[in-house]
């Protein structure tokens, strides 16, 4: 599929976004955490949507984020456990 | 910095199923 610019963003409603951002976000998370690919996707979701069209530009900006969303996982799942 | 992420992000369910390419 060709690469979601910004104006096809604009155009699609809010909640249309963050669906049609998921999905380009989806395989390459799932490239780098199969098992988390859905829940780290929706936990970059939430962020606003120029820095995420940027990640889909940039893979390693992408691998820091997702890196951090792990990091954040495991320290969110060891206080639970504690 | 405090990271930004949420770790109570409900998850992303994509709609089609998204091979990765």
């Amino acid at each position: 599929p060709e690469p979601l610019t910004a104006s096809m963003l604009a155009a699609a409603p809010l909640m249309d976004q963050k669906q049609l951002l998921g999905e380009r976000l989806y395989p390459m998370i799932h490239a780098l955490h199969p098992n988390l690919a859905g829940k780290i996707t929706g936990m970059l979701l939430e962020i606003d949507n120029s820095e995420l069209l940027h990640m889909l530009e940039s893979p390693e900006s992408l691998h820091s984020k997702v890196d951090e969303a792990i990091a954040v996982l495991q320290a969110h799942q060891v206080k639970e456990c504690s | 910095r405090k990271s930004t992420l949420n770790p109570n992000a409900n998850e992303f369910k994509p709609r089609f199923n998204a091979q990765p390419k």
